[in-house]
């Protein structure tokens, strides 16, 4: 199973839409301080079902929400839709491609879709729960995150070994 | 439940041990329990000893030896539990040139498995990669995905760099 | 003592805003006391902007700009009560190359007055030093000093990059 | 005001008596990982009356002497100098050049010196006191740590205010 693309329009900095397509091997994400590359990974993070406002830089969930800039006005809501490959089943869904797509305005009402079926944010995190997909510091490292495991108390690590077990 | 634990410990402590020693190029290191009558709640202690020093305290290490430990361990889990995708941001800025060689080395053989999708500045890294996108932010505050090649952000990147 | 704190607060709010647009070439940046009529207590907020963009919280701001918001302040505070000497340890890790050559430009002009000692990986903040040292560990575990060229070393790196 | 010199024996992994010259304007220190760069950081810090081993990355002081590698034997105590141009006089100090070391043996027990002469640790924070000489987010700021002033509370942030004050 892998990723296939990701499409975002109104998320944070990515007033327009934006596609990024992803390859089986290593895509790399390169550019400028400030562009966007970390706010791709809130992307990911965001569209997998993230609930805390401060795991994507924010204090409210709002505030991923396009809020302007010089040159643009903000924007009333944003959409993120990842799609996986799921040839080989490994989410338990009769699709060989799903996608996933999670919308939120400004009032604070989110939207949920499966392959643009609507469903519940917990249809989503169930999905992939055990799979470890989304989960920092086993599938994602935020940025400035990878010293955490070695600097948290022995007790905080148990999360990726029980992840495992 | 306890004894999944104690099997996916011993599972990750094994390649933990074998990963750190081909990241480091040499050393040792290994994974202990803190409390090994307490499966449900016992902590896991790091020893680390890069090559050629005496095992010490975890905060004595240097940040780049501190990243690729904690580096070593990621790739131990997922030579267990394999995950199908991974997205890591700028997690080689602490590395030097040699460390960065190994670590683009170990991401091309992990890629046969998993997926990588990797946030960098470092050059090395954007050469190890199949794919590679920019983003860049030409209208002000807005995001943009260029497509790019590494020649032509090598070359950009050096002209941002003379002609300011 | 309330006082010299509001007038030092001041000087280095006059200078955060003037160094914060050079550094990120625009924007702007402000200092705001959470309780001005507590100054023995009070809090200071940083407000900054880059360029092109609105004023956010802080923690919305990427790595790089954070990093350089943080220099910003840094120096505003050296302008208005320089210090000898100031030691910086890969502050430069996270920025990109028009942010390092900025910054870079700023350490020139601020060495007129402060010594720097600069630990660093970045090729350009090597070609802004005066003296380079390098520190090897050619004997294991034991720390030595050479003397080193910016041409020897990027040969250096680069062979070791590319002799693994 | 200006470093001249910096002179260790025994401190952390500068097992053997190593001694850097410092220039007026920019010294760059460079090498590979875990070569010792910090470790020269630790050392200015340490000679300056640094009392945590916790800011000096260590669990107890003891850590900052060389505790032996795979080629050589722990050593029995660490000592640093560094040596200050003092011409203008900013040190309350009627020499023009002052030299500060610090020397520590495994017992614990201490020794400090100003131009050779003994004195006691307060002696030395006293010089700097006030002068913002050492102090971490001022004058020196530690690997990974260029993040502390913005990710502190804005209370926190007073340290640097006052000291200016
Ligand atoms: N809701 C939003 N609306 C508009 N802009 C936003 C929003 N949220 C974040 N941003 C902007 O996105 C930028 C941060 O982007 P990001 O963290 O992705 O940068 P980056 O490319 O990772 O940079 P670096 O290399 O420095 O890590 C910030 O300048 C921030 O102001
Ligand atoms: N008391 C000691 N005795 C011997 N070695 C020590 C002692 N204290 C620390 N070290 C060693 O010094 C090394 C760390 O050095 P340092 O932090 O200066 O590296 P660095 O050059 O800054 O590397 P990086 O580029 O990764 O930041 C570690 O490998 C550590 O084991
Ligand atoms: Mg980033
Ligand atoms: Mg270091």
């Amino acid at each position: 199973m892998h990723l296939k693309r990701l499409e975002m329009i109104g998320f944070k900095s990515f007033a327009d839409r934006t596609e990024l397509g992803f390859v089986p091997g290593i895509t790399a994400v390169v550019g400028p301080n400030g562009s966007g590359k970390s706010n791709v990974t809130d992307g990911i993070r965001w569209v997998l079902g993230e609930q805390s406002a401060k795991s994507l830089r924010g204090s409210k969930m709002e505030d991923v929400i396009f809020n302007g800039s010089e040159s643009r006005k903000p924007v009333g809501y944003c959409e993120v839709s990842l799609t996986l490959d799921n040839t080989d089943q490994h989410l338990k869904l009769d699709y060989s491609e799903v996608r996933i797509t999670r919308r939120v305005y400004r009032s604070g009402e989110g939207q949920y879709f499966i392959n643009n079926q609507p469903c519940r944010l917990k249809d989503i995190t169930e999905l992939f729960m055990d799979t470890g997909i989304g989960k920092e510091a086993y599938s994602m490292i935020g940025q400035g995150r990878i010293d955490d495991i070695l600097s948290g108390k022995s007790e905080d690590r148990r999360a990726i070994f029980e992840e495992v077990a | 439940m306890a004894r999944r634990f104690a099997e996916g410990f011993e599972a990750i402590r094994h390649e933990f041990s074998d990963v750190f020693t081909e990241m480091f190029g040499g050393g040792e290191a290994d994974l202990r329990l803190t409390d090994p009558d307490n499966l449900l709640e016992t902590g896991i202690e790091i020893i680390a000893q890069p090559p050629g020093k005496k095992p010490q305290h975890l905060n004595l290490l240097s940040g780049g030896e501190r990243a690729l430990t904690a580096i070593a361990l990621l790739f131990a889990v997922l030579r267990i539990k394999p995950v199908p995708f991974c997205v890591l941001d700028e997690v080689d800025a602490a590395l030097d040139e040699a460390n960065l060689t190994r670590l683009t080395r170990f991401l091309r053989e992990f890629s046969k498995k998993t997926q990588f999708i990797i946030i960098t500045h470092r050059k090395q890294t954007m050469e190890g990669a199949d794919v590679m996108y920019g983003i860049t932010m030409e209208e002000s505050g807005v995001s943009k995905l260029v497509s790019v090649k590494l020649e032509d952000y090598e070359q950009k990147t050096a002209s941002v760099a003379a002609g300011e």
